[in-house]
């Protein structure tokens, strides 16, 4: 799964993501990335978030929404949303990850797998480049 | 107002300096900065942040090291469907794909969705022939196939057969 969450100059956030799915997934299974509000979702009032790993349990959370009520209803900070999220689907039992960005134009990404292929760039000249869960 | 920012990722999962050769380290590496170059010269130019994040996946859907597009993963029946959003976070308006298998660029076709249809998510053959319909590049089902992913469909069907499961979850790997 690869994705890709921007805040352009205009103040607009968006999200995108594109999969293969699982290695040996059923014919026709679907995981997270077409549910709008589990793998993807972009929404002014909060972020915009693309999630990559067991789809099954991004759906059931409703990942990229919880993140998004979190942060609307709970008062919570993009980072600290989309990390007790992480924390949650590991607690259930899947894995895998999110990128994000605030409308203020904040960066966000948490994982709960030992790496994750993720980059950031920013008007500032910020850029960075990550695989490992160490980096 | 000059201040932009472009988040990208490629997958999570299992790597470490260990299962990532240094060359493919490398060449991974190389392609995420292609993305974010490419979302980088939208939004330095003032360009919208739907064209941004569809210009950085494109990128990675091309690529052959990432799980989408050319070079995704096989399903048990060996072939290949592909999923695809994206969404503007102004408008709220969204566009999704699933099961989709001859659009070259899948994010593409989400867009498409979302501007050219009343939609938010069409799948399977009824999204492949909008996608004929809205003028997408349209490429053979195997354009996407890669040896390394026809490799890890074989070493899953060999451990799922050990489990007696073929869709046993556990077996699988993205």
């Amino acid at each position: 799964t690869v994705g890709a969450v921007a805040r352009d100059t205009s103040g607009n956030i968006a999200a995108a993501t594109s999969t293969g799915g699982l290695t040996g997934k059923r014919f026709g299974r679907v995981g997270d990335t077409a549910v709008i509000g589990a793998g993807t979702l972009a929404d002014i009032r909060t972020c915009a978030v693309s999630a990559t790993g067991a789809g099954e349990f991004y759906i059931r959370t409703a990942a990229a929404s919880a993140i998004a009520a979190r942060m609307r209803f709970g008062g919570e900070s993009l980072q600290v949303a989309a990390d007790a999220v992480q924390a949650e689907i590991r607690e259930m039992g899947g894995s895998g990850g999110v990128i994000a960005v605030a409308p203020d134009g904040t960066p966000a990404w948490s994982f709960n797998t030992p790496g994750m292929y993720r980059g950031r760039a920013r008007a500032d000249g910020t850029l960075e480049i990550g695989i490992y869960g160490d980096e | 107002m000059t201040d932009w920012t472009l988040v990208i990722h490629g997958g999570s999962g299992a790597m470490s300096r260990d299962t990532i050769s240094a060359e493919q380290d490398g060449v991974q590496r190389q392609a995420l900065s292609r993305a974010l170059q490419a979302g980088k010269a939208v939004l330095a130019s003032s360009g919208s942040a739907v064209d941004a994040v569809e210009a950085a996946v494109a990128v990675l859907e091309d690529d052959p090291g990432f799980n989408a597009g050319h070079g995704a993963v096989f399903n048990a029946a060996g072939s290949i469907e592909l999923d695809a959003a994206i969404m503007d976070g102004r408008t709220l308006e969204a566009g999704a794909v699933c099961g989709t298998t001859r659009t070259r660029n899948p994010v593409r076709l989400a867009r498409a969705v979302m501007e050219r249809s009343p939609h938010v998510l069409l799948q399977g053959s009824g999204a492949d022939e909008f996608s004929r319909d809205s003028g997408l590049d349209q490429v053979e089902n195997s354009y996407f196939e890669t040896d390394e992913r026809r490799m890890q469909l074989e070493r899953m069907r060999e451990r799922a057969a050990g489990s007696g499961d073929v869709f046993d979850i556990d077996v699988k790997f993205g």
